[in-house]
């Protein structure tokens, strides 16, 4: 069993962890956090650029990933994410888990033909998600 | 359908594309399996928007296209408050969220032979104002005219009559005047583009009965260089005038609409800073085991 042992050992060299932070970190957050994503697209992708004239370009983002088990203040979650939590780990596995999703927006200008020909600027509300949150 | 201007029915933006339309518009659009047709699954602009597509779509006419001045006029306009990913700017001058741009219907252009000075000076305008919402209050319009800068001129000043003639239903699409009130505007003319006349207070009480049809005749006479050194009257010019486009600055009051000056209306919509978490609920969620080790790593 010694000789087995050492042959083992030198198949695995023992992985010293490079970087301590990173490696304490897969304890303390969820790999795939919860977190704004970028997307962006254009008018012309869903054909609608014969009335929308401008922006050519629009990135609404969305947000995506794990909520952590105990949601502390970085996302301004209120006390009943982690009662909600609790439910879904303790009490009742059907109620979901809190979900990432936008908390803030920024509006967005838009400018469009209508059709009796007239041409609108518009400025919208709550069209670019901002930030996201657990709830 | 056009919407009603009755201020007291909510406005109601009419439903969306069918499920069918939508699936050929774009896959991701597509309705979730058991819900009913029109039923409005997307955020007030593309619901407004695919609303747009549903009209050409439905109605099979195609789009009206704008003219090209106005169209370039607005563009401008859009760079001046949006940025290139359409961010509106931070204007503290201007508390509009809507400006439409209408030119005037061309069957009632009708062009009056001046009799005194032969030129061509008046011309008779009708604007339709259909997509003017119940929601979207005036607060500012101008007549916008656009000059041809290629003119050799040094500078000239421009006298505007205007008069609003009341549309009588009954009549044909280009009523008779039955009264009208006309005052005079003057302004100088350099090298400019785009002159707007202000017209707010002219027509704020037609607009604010919802009138829906604005029907005017505009007077122009031209004086070549400063009116304060010539009076002659053969220093009149015939300004060959391209009919003005009608702006309307209004404040949209809807939901959708984004109100800059509104920050409470922001402040509720951002989470408050919560308080520090409770160390009960903490102490519960996690694991003993892991839960200690990770405080004391903490």
């Amino acid at each position: 069993s010694r000789h087995r042992r050492e042959e083992n050992l030198k198949e695995a060299p023992a992985t010293a962890p490079q970087n301590l932070s990173e490696y304490f970190k897969q304890f303390l957050f969820p790999q795939n956090e919860c977190e704004l994503h970028s997307f962006r697209l254009s008018f012309s992708q869903l054909k609608w650029d014969k009335w929308i004239i401008a922006p050519h370009r629009y990135s609404p983002q969305y947000c995506k990933g794990d909520c952590p088990r105990v949601v502390g203040h970085r996302y301004g979650s209120p006390v009943h994410t982690m009662v909600q939590n609790i439910i879904y780990e303790k009490l009742d596995s059907s109620v979901p888990r809190p979900s990432c999703v936008p908390a803030e927006y920024s509006p967005l200008s838009v400018l469009t033909i209508e059709p009796d020909g007239s041409i609108v600027y518009k400025e919208y509300e709550d069209m670019i998600a901002t930030k996201c949150t657990c709830r | 359908s056009p919407r009603s201007r009755d201020r007291t029915a909510p406005a109601k933006v009419s439903g969306l594309l069918g499920a069918p339309e939508l699936s050929e518009l774009h896959p991701l659009l597509r309705l979730p399996k058991g819900v009913s047709r029109g039923y409005a699954l997307l955020p007030p602009l593309l619901k407004v928007l695919s609303d747009q597509g549903r009209q050409s779509w439905e109605s099979g006419t195609p789009r009206l296209q704008p003219d090209s001045r106005a169209l370039r006029y607005m563009k401008r306009l859009y760079k001046m408050y949006a940025t290139k990913e359409g961010i509106p700017k931070a204007h503290k001058s201007h508390l509009y969220n809507t400006v439409r741009l209408f030119t005037p219907c061309s069957e009632c252009q009708h062009r009056h032979r001046d009799l005194i000075t032969g030129d061509f000076h008046s011309v008779d305008l009708l604007f339709n104002l259909d997509r003017v919402t119940a929601l979207e209050h005036l607060l500012k319009s101008v007549l916008l005219y656009s000059f041809d800068t290629s003119v050799p001129t040094s500078s000239f000043t421009c006298t505007c009559h205007l008069s609003v003639k009341e549309h009588d239903f009954s009549s044909q699409v280009c009523p008779s005047i039955s009264h009208s009130v006309a005052f005079s505007l003057h302004f100088e003319v350099r090298k400019r583009k785009w002159v707007e006349i202000d017209v707010t207070s002219f027509l704020q009480p037609l607009i604010a009965t919802n009138r829906r049809n604005i029907h005017m005749a505009v007077n122009f006479t031209c004086l070549m260089g400063d009116p304060h050194h010539n009076t002659k009257q053969d220093n009149l010019i015939n300004v060959a005038l391209v009919p003005p486009s009608l702006l309307l600055y209004l404040n949209d009051t809807s939901e959708q609409a984004y109100h800059r000056w509104n920050s409470l209306r922001h402040r509720r919509k951002s989470p408050g800073r919560p308080k520090q978490r409770s160390s009960l609920f903490a102490d519960v969620t996690g694991d003993e085991g892991r839960q200690n080790t990770q405080r004391k790593r903490a």
